[in-house]
């Protein structure tokens, strides 16, 4: 454990707990893609599976407890409790054109063929792309109320600050996680066009992000 | 070889 890799699940933490709270207390889930959480509910089910397999930390099982609750809690309130709300017009990312790719991809390259591993490559390579359907959403209609931003922003943050950790436990430790690395790399370069529009709009005082 | 029992990051 790292200063960054510990700030980065702290960002991890609060990203999700600002959707579930905006979400909660607004009593709507507009501007949220249901598609994109569900997708991450399901990569924290298919990595947390060594929950019931190996114990590594009280933090690593809290944690984890944490991450599969509060990501199942976000998708109750979009698709159940305030459904209503939920904009399912623009939430039209077509979720397969992920999925085929991420499994297939997952069956190429894993570190063993067994069910656990080939799962956890599954999430890592899913996680990687779970926020589409999200940037998708805000593309098509073209702003973001900024707590959503926000959300994004600390999601971002966290996997900036996991590559951080990453050349930290190489120098380090000669730690060096192939498939963990590369598509977080991927995935934080997703991130990169929408950090720019958020410094550029929403820290100079909008309270939405419109797209140019 | 890394694999899925030694991986303690989230």
């Amino acid at each position: 454990m790292n200063v960054f890799r510990l700030a980065g699940d702290v960002s991890h933490l609060v990203a999700i707990i600002i959707l579930l709270l905006k979400i909660w207390r607004s009593r709507s889930c507009a501007g949220i893609s249901g598609k994109s959480q569900l997708l991450f509910a399901l990569v924290f089910t298919t990595r947390y599976l060594d929950l019931f397999t190996v114990y590594i930390s009280a933090y690593n099982t809290i944690m984890k407890v944490v991450f599969l609750a509060l990501s199942y809690a976000t998708v109750y309130l979009i698709y159940m409790r305030f459904r209503n709300t939920y904009d399912s017009e623009n939430d039209s990312f077509r979720v397969e054109f992920l999925l085929v790719p991420v499994i297939g991809l997952s069956f190429l390259e894993h570190y063993a063929f067994t069910p656990m591993e080939v799962l956890w490559t599954f999430s890592i390579f899913l996680e990687a792309v779970a926020i589409m359907p999200q940037l998708f959403m805000i593309t098509k209609t073209g702003e973001a109320e900024s707590i959503t931003t926000h959300y994004l922003f600390f999601l971002g943050l966290y996997r900036a600050l996991y590559i951080a950790n990453w050349v930290w436990r190489y120098h380090t430790e000669g730690f060096f996680d192939q498939i963990a690395v590369v598509s977080g790399v991927v995935q934080t370069i997703f991130y990169c066009d929408f950090f720019y529009l958020y410094v550029t709009k929403v820290v100079q005082g909008r309270s939405k992000m419109s797209l140019p | 070889e890394s694999t899925k029992t030694d991986k303690d990051e989230l």
